[in-house]
């Protein structure tokens, strides 16, 4: 299964993980 | 070998034309097999239509009944294993696919009945601590892709993208119908459209007047186009109307006003996201404000992994969108080989905003987890026995009874939003 999160942001949001990284729920992933 | 190699004359000939002229077929032919995979094809309204496209290996197992194998799945993985079983098999299945057993919920393993009871397990409270951070991830799994999204297209892999419009669906004011939700009718409460004509404030919290005094439409069942303003647009139907009945969570109005208020402080709330006019609109209603953008990732949840998820920030659904479709697989694999992969699986598309707009999160079903549970969505029944429709259509419920003043149901990050089940 998968999500995807699609989602308007500011253009100075970053994404703080990196493809391919195990994440688990509450982990941050961007700010 | 070596005298072979050292004493065997070089002769140079010409090739025979043939073989050049053959040579040269050869390659227009993987052109234009090239280019045709490429080929968009179009329907009447100028809407992509979406197809099955991959290697051969894809075009096989797309003939496969996989909803009904699917199905099966779920059917055999819900049957209830003998207790003195339960310890050995579920500590087989976290071996092999690499569940922590420390942090599961209850942790007694002969207190799940069946395989898909297991799959479906809670854990501990605060086994998962939540980063402050204004987007957190809502699963446990691997972030396969994330990114920008240029011209209204994500990048599923390297190359190969699908349509945000086929995505999260498409305005087709032909087929609007009225879609609302139960609780909605019951209260025969007034859902007049939010603009940007008159807000209240009351608690540092700004809402319409008309939210507040109810409008001028007349009462009675609120039809989609009385619907609050949104970033998404106007519902549509392709499949049969349905109603959207909001399980209100078991809290006292009092608890739920402390509820809806933290979301909305969390949000910086504002009732009406103006988000019309913006520098981007797609056909799907999708637009941004000057200054943002829209950003995609995709998190990929492997078999042992947590299967149940969290919502990523706090914002409002507003709305779903159930796409019933296929059930491929979604792993790395596929998403390598099968375009379009995420456009023509099963999937619940849910559409709200946040501080910043827009936001949507789309669980995709797959062959083994067929089913997607969303906890305020009573009426919501996927992979369910049946043909399914074309792609790219789908059945749109709101849930703007779930919340007088948030117009949605609003949800704190982290909060526990649903999850994938067995077939």
């Amino acid at each position: 299964s998968t999500i995807v999160l699609v989602f308007e942001a500011p253009d100075d949001f970053e994404f703080t993980v990196k493809a391919g990284q195990k994440v688990k729920v509450g982990q941050r992933l961007g700010d | 070998l070596i005298n072979a190699w050292t004493e065997t004359p070089t002769k140079w000939y010409p090739l025979p034309l043939a073989v050049g002229a053959l040579l040269l077929v050869a390659m227009q032919y993987r052109k234009k097999v090239k280019r045709a995979s490429k080929e968009v094809h179009v329907d009447e309204d100028g809407m992509e239509v979406i197809r099955l496209k991959g290697p051969w290996h894809v075009h096989v197992i797309g003939a496969l009944p996989l909803r009904y194998i699917s199905r099966l799945w779920g059917h055999v993985n819900s049957l209830e294993l003998p207790v003195w079983f339960r310890p050995i098999g579920f500590r087989l299945y976290a071996v092999a696919f690499g569940c922590n057993l420390d942090e599961i919920e209850p942790s007694d393993l002969r207190a799940y009945r069946s395989l898909g009871d297991f799959f479906y397990r809670k854990l501990k409270p605060g086994a998962r601590p939540v980063d402050d951070a204004i987007l957190v991830s809502p699963a446990d799994g691997r972030m396969l892709h994330f990114g920008t999204i240029e011209d209204l297209h994500i990048e599923q892999v390297k190359g190969i993208t699908y349509s945000l419009d086929a995505l999260l669906g498409v305005e087709h004011p032909k087929s609007r119908i009225s879609v609302h939700s139960t609780l909605a009718h019951e209260h025969n409460r007034d859902m007049s459209v939010v603009d940007d004509r008159e807000f209240a404030n009351v608690n540092g919290i700004d809402y319409s007047l008309d939210q507040l005094i109810g409008g001028s439409s007349t009462p009675g069942t609120p039809t989609s186009e009385d619907m609050p303003a949104s970033p998404v647009a106007t519902p549509l139907k392709f499949g049969a109307q349905i109603d959207a009945s909001v399980v209100e969570p078991e809290r006292s109005i009092q608890e739920t006003l402390v509820h809806d208020a933290s979301v909305a402080l969390e949000m910086g709330f504002k009732a009406s996201v103006p988000l019309t006019g913006g520098k981007r609109r797609s056909t799907s209603g999708t637009s941004v404000k000057p200054g943002n953008a829209l950003y995609f990732s995709v998190i990929y949840l492997a078999p042992g992994d947590y299967h149940r998820f969290h919502s990523p920030t706090a914002w409002v659904v507003e709305k779903r969108r159930h796409f019933v479709g296929e059930l491929y697989s979604v792993s790395p694999y596929m998403a390598k080989r099968l375009e379009n992969l995420f456009v023509l699986n099963e999937r619940v598309a849910l559409l709200g905003r946040w501080r910043h707009g827009f936001f949507s999160m789309i669980p995709v079903g797959a062959t083994n987890v067929g089913s997607i549970k969303i906890n305020f969505d009573q009426a919501l029944s996927t992979n369910v026995r049946g043909r399914p429709p074309p792609p790219g259509t789908y059945t749109e419920a709101v849930y703007a009874a779930a919340s007088p003043i948030l117009n949605g149901q609003p949800l704190t990050a982290a909060q526990e939003m649903g999850g994938f089940c067995l077939g």
